[in-house]
């Protein structure tokens, strides 16, 4: 299965 | 106070066709440098940035940094009372909470004036690092709208591939599977009209194709895109609008569990 990670877990806080 | 003209006032409605399938409300930050936006869409996966330089207005006040909390569906409906070739131009008093919008048609024979309501939003901003990727592949946005809406009645899923040799857009679904590749091509007059490759390292990643559908209603903006791919990190989606500013899409990719 293929999984998608929130937007956030990738950029995070400024 | 803020207040910006916009001389070409159907860019705002370009810009919300772009925003409004993909965000329902979104505070737009005020600053003396421009306007700009950050958002993202409900399920979390995916963001737009919007920027747009305060030079890119005819007039542009801004006397102190500010969020505006607008709805973008209330926006898109006030939007309709502008006409294509109709100036634009945004007022917001720092003491009120509204905003007014004035459309003016280029003869100055018709004036339309409407207000709209701010509203509170929560939202977080996202500290977008400042990427190399591994491939960046700019193409006509036409080509690409049309690439993924023709794939979308396909499969759900795209799996963008770039190597020396192009980009390839592959999916598959019970009809069957489908590849399509562009390759470089400058040999058009138009520059607007080359696909170009910019390889550091061959890359593949997959993504949910609906968002690219969404992303591509940004093609009036421009008439080249830009794909930006790195291992397992989002892709960029950006329309450019010359040197008023741009619009970036931002979508996580699958990962193999």
């Amino acid at each position: 299965a293929m999984k998608q990670r929130s937007i956030a877990s990738f950029f995070g806080s400024p | 106070m803020f207040e910006a003209k916009l001389i070409q006032g159907n860019l705002i409605k370009k810009i919300m066709e772009g925003l409004k399938d993909l965000v329902t409300e979104a505070n737009f930050d005020l600053s003396p440098g421009g306007v700009s936006l950050q958002a993202m869409d409900s399920s979390h996966v995916a963001l737009v940035a919007l920027m747009l330089r305060g030079d890119a207005f005819e007039n542009y006040r801004c006397d102190r940094p500010r969020s505006i909390g607008m709805n973008l569906v209330n926006l898109s409906k006030v939007l309709k009372c502008a006409g294509n070739d109709d100036t634009m131009t945004l007022k917001a008093d720092d003491t009120q909470n509204n905003i007014t919008l004035v459309f003016e048609s280029q003869a100055e024979d018709k004036y339309a004036e409407v207000q709209m309501e701010l509203m509170d939003i929560d939202s977080e901003h996202l500290g977008i690092p400042d990427n190399t990727y591994d491939a960046i592949v700019k193409m006509p946005s036409a080509q690409f709208s049309q690439i993924v809406k023709d794939l979308s009645s396909i499969g759900d899923t795209v799996t963008v591939s770039v190597t020396k040799d192009g980009i390839t857009f592959s999916t598959s679904g019970d009809v069957g599977t489908a590849h399509i590749t562009c390759k470089q091509n400058t040999s058009m007059e138009k520059e607007a009209d080359h696909t170009t490759v910019n390889l550091e390292h061959p890359v593949t990643l997959t993504f949910a194709l609906r968002y690219f559908v969404t992303f591509a209603k940004s093609t009036s903006l421009s008439h080249q895109m830009s794909i930006s791919l790195s291992k397992e990190l989002p892709v960029m989606v950006e329309y450019a609008m010359g040197d008023m500013g741009h619009i970036r899409f931002y979508l996580a990719p699958k990962i193999d569990d």
